[in-house]
């Protein structure tokens, strides 16, 4: 699965996943990348792409969660996406990048490691894959 | 107003003992498509042109698991999924079930942008595909022997290969009744909790 989330100079945030799915899985077998909510989101406050474990992104409605996380709870980004890692996934293992409409880039995963790469205007730029 | 920001991925879930020089691969291609979002955010691209822009390029190169290097079902084909979301008015876009699709983040964004739906799968998606005139090509195109060779383990191994997970004890606590054969992730399919 590849995803990338942006905030643009004028505070709009856009999210998009692509994927080819599990080894080995069933013909017909749908997972959370296209499901807006589970595996994508973007709203006014932030944009959210999901890898991992589809199920378990499904059942937890990952993407759409860190955005309700911000706007309910009044967490920061970062806060949302721990949070969100940490306690709406059970059992299931996944990462997850993520944007906000103040210029803010997260990320977080509870498995191995996940090819990540983020910057922001001023100056920051990291790629990584370990913990 | 905070200045523009972005973020790729690759996937989690890795196999710890990715040789370096794969290592290294990855981190190239992470780091140009971070550079090509930078350099089109500098030049004052929206947010939704720039995350299509950018898995355009990870759908094309084979390294990770989408478009070119796709997983592989069990019959060994490519059956691909994508979708698109723009924040500033939640129209989104998402398509499944592609086979010849070149680049399905392309048509997840033409499914929001030129159809009455937000989700079109399996033949609907390909029909609409040539309706809009995208980059088509053969199944084979998506398929790469090192992800044969993965199929090829996962069978044996009958389960649905996805990531590296060291199952914790007493996960069977979770799984209702006997241990089912199949696997998923490396765990009983009981792992998860009947929908």
């Amino acid at each position: 699965t590849v995803g990338c989330v942006v905030v643009d100079k004028e505070g709009r945030c856009a999210a998009a996943t692509s994927t080819g799915g599990l080894m080995n899985k069933m013909s017909g077998r749908i997972g959370d990348s296209p499901l807006i909510g589970a595996g994508t989101y973007a709203c006014g406050v932030c944009g959210v792409s999901c890898t991992g474990e589809g199920e378990a992104i499904i059942r937890g409605t990952l993407a759409r969660e860190v955005a309700a996380v911000m706007e309910y709870k009044g967490l920061q980004l970062q806060e949302a996406v721990d949070f969100v890692i940490n306690h709406r996934l059970d059992e299931g293992k996944a990462g997850l990048i993520a944007v906000s409409n103040t210029g803010e880039v997260a990320y977080g995963f509870n498995c191995n490691a996940m090819f990540r790469g983020c910057a922001t205007e001023d100056g920051f730029m990291e790629v990584g894959i370990w913990d | 107003m905070g200045g523009w920001a972005i973020a790729v991925h690759g996937g989690a879930g890795v196999d710890p003992n990715l040789p370096p020089q794969r290592q290294e691969q990855a981190k190239q291609l992470l780091t140009r498509c971070l550079n090509l979002g930078i350099s089109s955010l500098r030049s004052n691209a929206s947010a939704l042109d720039v995350v299509e822009l950018v898995v355009r390029e990870l759908e094309t190169d084979p390294l990770f698991n989408s478009g070119r290097g796709s997983a592989l079902t069990e019959k060994g084909t490519v059956e691909m999924e994508a979708s698109i979301m723009d924040g500033s008015n939640r129209r989104c876009g998402a398509v499944s079930g592609l086979t010849t699709v070149k680049n399905p983040v392309s048509l997840a964004r033409l499914v929001m942008e030129k159809s009455p739906h937000s989700y079109l799968a399996f033949n609907g998606a390909e029909e609409f595909a040539r309706q809009q005139g995208v980059d088509v090509v053969e199944n084979e195109y998506f398929v790469t022997p090192e992800n044969v060779g993965m199929l090829k383990l996962a069978k044996e191994a009958n389960t649905i290969l996805f990531d590296y997970r060291i199952p914790t004890v007493g996960y069977d606590s979770c799984g209702a009744g006997a241990e089912s054969p199949l696997q998923m992730n490396g765990l009983p399919i009981s792992v998860y909790a009947p929908e």
